[in-house]
Order: structure tokens, then sequence, then C-alpha cells
């Protein structure tokens, strides 16, 4: 399971 | 935050703000899609369901917050206002937007990082907001006049998308920030509706006329 990248965009 | 970002966040705040100017000075909202606006409320909601769980920035929260709200007001003086309500040309504006709901929420389902709710409403959002400025479009066709403000306002939501996919270019390179492929298309497929738009834009600036799609 890959790290969840975080959503930093709007 | 690279330039090109936060040109595109700026770009995209504009274009609301554009919006509400027009609203507000012309107590008129003729040439706006409501099922546009209704269908971006939706977006945000859906996104930004991250604001109850997560912290990225302060920036990020206002921005979040700027955008649900003036979204859901633009809604609400749209269906509502006394004035407002009666200049929207409810006539012309008849795109199936519940299709467009659909459709996303199908490819939602299909499609997405995590069968999570929040990962499924999130690839939702990124769908929706692919397709959500077509009811606009097809309004602005249908409209003999389109009036400055409203041309600017789609002009410059247009902007916004371009500027994010060179947002992900420049990322791409520099951090190895590999955004994902769901908004890579779903932003290339945003920005091609746009390109026509753009091309009609351009025409009318450059000979001082007004602006008018052909049908």
């Amino acid at each position: 399971d890959v790290e969840q990248e975080q959503k930093d965009e709007l | 935050m690279n330039v090109f970002r936060f040109a595109g966040d700026m770009t995209h705040l504009f274009s609301v703000l554009v919006l509400l100017l027009k609203i507000y000075a012309t107590k008129s909202c003729s040439g706006i899609s409501l099922k546009t606006q209704e269908l971006y409320a939706l977006v945000f909601l859906t996104r930004y369901l991250d604001l109850l769980t997560d912290f990225i920035s302060l920036y990020n929260t206002v921005m979040k917050l700027v955008f649900i709200s003036s979204s859901l007001a633009i809604v609400w003086c749209m269906r509502a206002h006394p004035v407002v309500r009666r200049t929207y040309d409810k006539d012309q504006d008849t795109f199936r937007h519940y299709t467009l709901v659909a459709g996303s929420l199908v490819l939602a389902l299909l499609f997405h990082d995590r069968f999570t709710i929040r990962e499924v409403c999130w690839a939702f959002s990124i769908y929706l907001e692919a397709v959500a400025i077509l009811p606009q479009l097809v309004l602005l066709q249908r409209s003999r006049n389109v009036d400055n403000l409203t041309g600017q306002y789609v002009f410059f939501l247009g902007a916004y998308r371009a500027f994010y996919i060179l947002n992900w270019i420049y990322r791409y390179f520099t951090e190895q920030h590999f955004s994902r492929w769901i908004p890579w298309i779903a932003g290339l497929v945003q920005t091609g509706l746009y390109a026509d738009f753009f091309y009609y834009y351009y025409l009318s600036w450059k000979n001082n006329v007004k602006l008018q799609l052909p049908a």
C-alpha cells in the first residue's frame, strides 16, 4: 500500500 | 507553492469576483448558467470534505471556504434574490446537468485512488469540475450578446485551468510530484473545453468587437 499523497491543491 | 499554482488560484478567485461584481453591480445574472453554478457548488462541497479532517495551510483553508461560500451565494442569488432571479435566462439554460452529475458519479465509483467515501467524493469532484462549464458554454453560445463581464468570467476560469496544468508540469519536474493521472486527464479535458472559447475571445479582443460565439 503506497503512502497516500497529500492533496495540497485546490 | 510555485508561481503557476498561485497564478491559477488567483485567476480562479478573480473569476468568482468578476461574477459577483457583475451580479452585484448590474443586479442581473443574464448570461450566467445556474446549472454550471450549481455544479460548481457541488464540486467544492464534495472536494473540500478534508476541511473537516486535515489542515494543510491557512491559505488552503481560507481559499476553500471562499470557493464554497461564494458558489453557494451565487446559487442563492440566482434562485432566491427578489431582483436578480428575474433576470435568469431560464429558457435558454436547458442543459441536462444531472447527466453530468450521474456520469461523474459512475466514473468516480469506477476510477478512484481508494474506495473510501472521501476518495470517491474527491474523484467525483474532479470529474464534475472538468465538465461543469458545459452548461455555461452552451448558454453563451445561445446568447446573442455576451456582456463583457460574463466573457471575462469564463476567460478567467479558463486561465485558471491552463495555469494549473503548467503547475503540474512544473511540479512534475521539480518535486517529482506525480500528480496522479485522475487530475491530469480531467484537467486536460477541462482545459480543452475552453480552447474554442479562447479562440473567439481572442478574436473579439483583437478586433475590439463584442464577443459572440458561433451557433
